[in-house]
């Protein structure tokens, strides 16, 4: 991979991640997953495909193509979604930096 | 890409992260994405597309099919529960996002996403995937990076601005009239995000304060141009229309263009040409040369009534590599609803009869559509062929888009010279009288070795 990628596949594998969805108490139902760009490392924020979470629009997916809408507050899901977040041991969170040596100690320049 | 190290990959099969909770703060669309993605697939042209994670013959029912194209342009933003390590975390953005229409075609492009989702992250999570940004209508994107079905959601990034997050995969799989097409569907980031803080700063205010930790946009502000068409060399493909079929070709003089025969298949016939760079022209032209069905080379000669302005001419290559880096442009997939696409490759074989190319083959993907178009070479720019075809398995129907054909330049550039020069068409009637061995070669056949003899 050139070296002009470097950057791109630190913020590649710094931000990627995998959600699943599934409904609380019914792990029979299976689960939707997809993946997903972390945003803000804390709090926490991730970007990901909204078809996940489709199957569990009270209105269904017919709202998702109302006219004019641009986007559905959270609560337009049922209670029983949820939502898991799973990253590298390089993501851009404290456990992937604990795992990068402990802290105190220092590579000074010569 | 060259060949040097790159930073140390990261060992696999380290253990992950434990899943956390997250909740989900919105749901959102860039309005634009799905107002273009309706103007290209929707309408007359919506039967002929599938979107689905499933290839077209697996069973999904019509109504989740429904349902994954109703969400196909649609994001959720998730806030993640704090973990332990909540004190320790490092508050901040994790990643700068490219502003929009600041990546131009043709730039390559690195995807990172998990095929399968959450089936096996142990395996797959966040693997890369390399291509180019092939077309662009607004903010819905198209690139070559092959993706699978789970990526969706997963991050696209350019190499300058360095490690940008340019885009989304919205869907990883297209198939056109039952034709896998090799390209994938991205949503741009900067529309967005831009909407995902507009929704935010209309919802409570506990939101409202999430808006500020979306990461920013580096680089050009908004305003600047859009996406400028891309490299110099792409701008010589041409849009070409005889009667009801249109098709690609390429502009090898101000007023000749290159095509292929079953595009335009019929001498004197008229032609409308379109160019999309460096402006939108049309301009009349007649067929003055067509190969015979029977020849080798699908080839047609057009010339224009005008001049075709400000459109550099492409450099003829006179030798081929294989291997070497390659893209083709044509326009292919969307025809005249769009500009043409670029897509990225290598020159997979090159074929001689007698030390003499007779046939190019490539890994970029390329569609109906593509026909006619040129094939160049990434590095130099310079003209390498004319596609011709892509591949189809007779016995399942089966297409290939990554295993097509191209003329290359060498047959045509000596007669071409002449009839710009002269106005002669001997060099290229010429192609009619294609030797056996050349037309064995273009049937697909194995080339006639020294027939045994008889012992007798």
């Amino acid at each position: 991979m050139g070296r002009q990628w470097g950057p791109a596949m630190r913020a590649a594998e710094q931000t990627g991640c995998v959600v699943s969805a599934s409904r609380a108490g019914q792990p029979e139902a299976g689960s939707w997953s997809c993946s997903g760009v972390i945003l803000s490392r804390s709090p926490g924020l991730v970007l990901c495909h909204g078809g996940i979470v489709a199957p569990f629009l009270r209105a269904g997916s017919g709202a998702l193509t109302a006219a004019g809408a641009a986007y559905l507050p959270g609560d337009s899901c049922s209670d029983d979604l949820r939502l898991h977040v799973q990253w590298g041991p390089t993501a851009a969170s404290p456990a992937g930096r604990s795992e990068r040596g402990l802290p105190g100690l220092c590579t000074p320049q010569c | 890409a060259g060949l040097e190290l790159g930073p140390p990959a990261r060992p696999r099969g380290r253990p992950l992260q434990p899943p956390r909770p997250a909740e989900l703060v919105l749901l959102l669309s860039c309005p634009a994405f799905r107002a273009h993605f309706a103007r290209l697939f929707g309408g007359a042209a919506a039967e002929q597309w599938r979107f689905a994670s499933a290839a077209p013959d697996d069973e999904v029912s019509e109504d989740e099919e429904e349902d994954q194209l109703r969400a196909l342009g649609w994001f959720a933003l998730l806030r993640v529960r704090p973990g332990r390590e909540a004190a320790a975390e490092e508050r901040g953005p994790a990643v700068a996002v490219a502003p929009f229409g600041a990546v131009p075609k043709g730039s390559p492009l690195l995807a990172c996403g998990s095929p399968f989702g959450a089936f096996c992250p142990d395996i797959f999570l966040n693997t890369l995937s390399r291509g180019v940004l092939s077309n662009a209508a607004g903010p819905l994107l198209l690139t070559d990076a092959r993706c699978l079905p789970g990526t969706e959601g997963g991050g696209v990034f350019t190499g300058r601005p360095a490690g940008a997050l340019v885009a989304l995969v919205a869907a990883p799989l297209c198939w056109k009239a039952r034709e896998w097409v090799g390209l994938t569907l991205l949503c741009a980031a900067a529309p967005l995000l831009r909407a995902a803080r507009a929704a935010l700063g209309s919802l409570h205010a506990g939101a409202a304060a999430l808006a500020a930790l979306l990461p920013p946009e580096v680089g050009a502000p908004w305003g600047l141009p859009l996406r400028d068409p891309g490299p110099l060399w792409a701008a010589a493909a041409v849009l070409v229309e005889c009667g009801t079929v249109w098709g690609s070709g390429v502009a090898v003089a101000p007023r000749l263009v290159v095509t292929c025969r079953h595009v335009a298949p019929r001498e004197a016939a008229r032609v409308l040409v379109r160019s999309a760079t460096p402006k939108n022209v049309v301009i009349w032209g007649h067929v003055v040369f067509a190969t015979q069905e029977t020849s080798p080379y699908d080839i047609a000669v057009v010339s224009l009534e005008e001049d075709l302005d400000d459109v550099p001419m492409p450099v003829s290559a006179e030798h081929f590599h294989e291997g070497e880096a390659v893209s083709v442009v044509g326009f292919g997939v969307f025809g005249q609803s769009c500009g043409p696409s670029v897509t990225s490759g290598i020159l997979s074989a090159v074929v001689r009869v007698d030390d003499t190319p007779v046939m190019l083959q490539t890994t970029c993907a390329v569609h109906g559509g593509s026909s006619g178009g040129p094939l160049f070479s990434a590095h130099s720019g310079d003209l390498l062929g004319i596609v011709a075809s892509n591949t189809r398995d007779n016995n399942t129907g089966a297409t290939y888009p990554h295993l097509n054909f191209s003329i290359p330049i060498t047959v045509l550039q000596q007669a071409l010279q002449r009839y710009s020069e002269t106005g002669e068409l001997g060099g290229l009637r010429q192609l009619d009288h294609a030797a056996e061995p050349v037309r064995v070669v273009w049937r697909l056949q194995r080339p006639l070795g020294k027939t045994p003899r008889s012992k007798l």
